[in-house]
């Protein structure tokens, strides 16, 4: 059962049972019983990072989060799945090598606002839609 | 392990993965290539310091808008651009000796898809010379239609503002209508010209009104802002 275990990460531990603040590491996916269930993890874009301080004058960066995660049968409880994603799971148990599991993808997002400057020195605030996972789940 | 953010970047990157990256983000930003401001370092500028206040208000982060007005184009904007002034003259003396000057903003480097709601010209108006003290001043604004080499251009009211002499702010003008008229037609931007006079209609010194141009401070410095809504939806390119 997908989510049945859940990893004690240690630093920056969130409330949020979908959220998890850490990478996945190599091993993780050696095994189906260690994958961890569909879910949003921590990713942050930085445009300090990348150097872009001149041009961009806000944000710094921004949380974009991602969902990874294994979509099994039962998909999790807390978890949106898409009635189609049930149907694909079960059509996945039938025919394991030739369907794939639903894949976990976000399935609500959220605007950002970035303020910048253009060549000319005149500055843009544009408002990106569907830029951050608010959640994620099977589809 | 130590950022407060934990980045997407967990190791190193190798300076081509570095160059990929800031590919694919400009792409998401629906940017061709990164921008190159010719002056870096004017963040305290007018105009970047008021779209900081309007990038606060949406982000719902900072102060609220000084007026209601803004927050309502705020709200159905998809993007906001300033405008830096590119040409300023003073004419002290026109043919029929009235004092002007004229601003033009580029309106051509707007992104494709995205159509004016609104647009206001901003300038500072400090405390006027003491010898207009405890008047009342009609600042107004022109469209320029026309211009000729021996007399004065053709011009078209847009907008005025009656102020007292010696009280000192942002005057804000709207100039919607020209705008999308530039947009539409860019070799008809001749600029905006901006009269003073008294309430009696005498013409006065721009510079005794207390207007501030190109020479005064960088956080007075006129400039043009333009609210859009997008017309489309942003597709980036299939590679």
């Amino acid at each position: 059962a997908a989510g049945g275990k859940k990893k004690n990460h240690n630093r920056n531990k969130s409330n949020n049972q979908q959220e998890s603040s850490k990478a996945p590491r190599a091993g993780d996916y050696n095994t189906s019983e260690q994958k961890q269930a569909c879910k949003k993890h921590e990713l942050y874009v930085s445009f300090r990072d990348l150097g872009w301080q001149d041009w961009i004058i806000a944000p710094e960066g921004y949380a974009a989060f991602y969902c990874d995660g294994e979509c099994s049968f039962p998909l999790n409880a807390h978890m949106n799945a898409t009635n189609h994603a049930i149907v694909q799971t079960l059509v996945h148990l039938m025919f394991p090598d030739n369907v794939p599991k639903p894949c976990c993808a976000p399935t609500k997002l959220n605007a950002i606002s970035v303020l910048y400057f253009d060549d000319s020195s005149n500055v843009i605030l544009k408002k990106y839609r569907n830029m951050v996972v608010r959640s994620c789940g099977c589809h | 392990d130590n950022h407060v953010h934990s980045s997407f970047i967990y190791r190193r990157l190798r300076n081509h993965e570095r160059r990929e990256i800031q590919r694919e983000i400009l792409s998401i930003l629906g940017l061709p290539h990164r921008p190159r401001p010719f002056s870096p370092g004017k963040q305290a500028s007018s105009a970047p310091l008021f779209m900081l206040d309007l990038y606060n208000a949406m982000s719902a982060q900072g102060p609220a808008l000084t007026t209601a007005h803004d927050t309502n184009f705020l709200n159905d904007a998809d993007m906001v651009m300033s405008f830096v002034n590119l040409v300023e003259k003073d004419k002290d003396f026109s043919h029929q000796r009235r004092h002007y000057k004229e601003f033009r903003f580029d309106l051509t480097q707007i992104p494709d898809g995205e159509a004016v709601t609104a647009a206001e010209f901003r300038i500072y108006k400090d405390r006027s010379h003491a010898r207009y003290d405890n008047i009342t001043l009609k600042v107004t604004i022109y469209q320029v239609i026309k211009e000729y080499q021996n007399k004065d251009a053709e011009t078209f009211l847009l907008d005025s503002k009656k102020v007292q002499a010696s009280d000192g702010g942002w005057l804000v003008f709207d100039i919607t209508a020209t705008s999308n008229h530039w947009v539409m037609n860019p070799q008809q931007n001749l600029g905006l010209q901006l009269c003073v006079e008294t309430i009696d209609g005498r013409s006065i010194n721009i510079k005794s009104a207390g207007i501030v141009g190109r020479n005064g401070p960088q956080s007075k410095q006129p400039f043009l802002v333009a609210f859009f809504k997008a017309s489309g939806v942003l597709l980036r390119s299939v590679r």
